[in-house]
């Protein structure tokens, strides 16, 4: 059946889908538009720690994000990966898709574009980050990404040292990617 | 993670994504939401996708364009959501991986494995409010 406009997004983000419904079917705007502000939405309200500043950080404690928009008219990309210091990944990301002829900028280069386009440097880390990591570091590290080092990263914390390639463990053991802790 | 699918009153597709990845991710490492294909797609011609999920290991099927993909060949939504969670699970059967996948028309249709669910949100003009259809994994 024809159901145009549409708006569907993962999980149960349901402000998300109702700010990018008011955007592309009230406001008549556009679906990158809708898109955009429906997403920036999840990261103003840190939908499920999955998305925005406060979540997910990595060994070290820090948050990074990661954004990607794509208009299907064009199909023209603007993508930003490993985005320190801003908040506003997908705007970031509609910003490389509107002022550059790239798709994907990475890291402190992504963050040092983000300024230049107005976006605020601030960190993105929480106390919520430094209690997962704390609770991290009290399990031996578990779990954890790597493999094939020494002492075994299923044991013990790092830092570690590559084993000897005759020796290597082959098993692909990866941490639980379940519905509060995924890409 | 959220992916998102709008479509406009002229038609337009756009689809996006944002994240901020995995919990205890070694430093640096990115998954399959910020690359084109993999975390979204989107073509005005046959609709659009967004995958959620291990990004470690859908990115290594291109998971939204792989449904897209099967959109443009003449598959349903949920048979294109379905065979991109097939074609992983062939290859992976214990990580998770969750799709879903509209076409032009407005149609939609959504797949996972491993999770519990997958609740997946949806606006049109015949609804009143969200709607939150859930699929069983």
């Amino acid at each position: 059946c024809k159901r145009q406009p549409i708006v569907v997004n993962t999980w149960n983000f349901t402000n998300a889908t109702i700010k990018a419904w008011d955007v592309v079917y009230r406001q008549q705007r556009s679906a990158i538009d809708a898109v955009e502000e429906g997403c920036s939405v999840c990261e103003v309200e840190q939908c499920d720690g999955s998305v925005g500043y406060g979540g997910s950080p990595s060994e070290e404690g820090e948050t990074t994000l990661d954004g990607m928009i794509m208009d299907g008219k064009t199909m023209n990309v603007g993508a930003v990966a490993g985005l320190r210091y801003i908040k506003e990944a997908i705007s970031v990301a509609r910003h490389v898709l509107d002022y550059t002829k790239h798709t994907l900028l990475v890291g402190d280069q992504a963050t040092e574009f983000a300024v230049k386009m107005g976006f605020q440097h601030q960190s993105l880390s929480t106390p919520n980050n430094e209690q997962i990591i704390n609770d991290w570091k009290a399990r031996n590290c578990q779990p954890n990404y790597w493999r094939n080092m020494l002492p075994s990263p299923e044991t013990a914390c790092g830092p570690y040292e590559k084993v000897s390639s005759s020796i290597q463990d082959i098993r692909v053991l990866s941490p639980p990617v379940d519905e509060h802790n995924h890409d | 993670t959220i992916g998102m699918i709008a479509i406009d009153g002229n038609g337009n597709v756009a689809a996006g994504t944002s994240t901020n990845g995995l919990t205890y991710k070694i430093p640096g490492r990115v998954g399959d939401s910020p690359i084109p294909g993999s975390g979204a797609y989107a073509d005005n011609s046959v609709g659009g996708a967004v995958a959620t999920g291990d990004g470690d290991v859908m990115m290594r099927f291109s998971a939204s364009f792989l449904g897209v993909e099967f959109l443009r060949n003449g598959y349903t939504p949920q048979q294109a959501a379905d065979m991109v969670i097939a074609r992983i699970g062939k290859y992976y059967p214990e990580n998770s991986a969750a799709i879903v996948v509209v076409d032009v028309d407005g149609n939609y249709g959504s797949a996972c494995q491993i999770f519990s669910s997958f609740p997946v949100s949806i606006y049109y003009s015949e609804l009143d409010e969200v709607k939150v259809e859930t699929t069983r994994c």
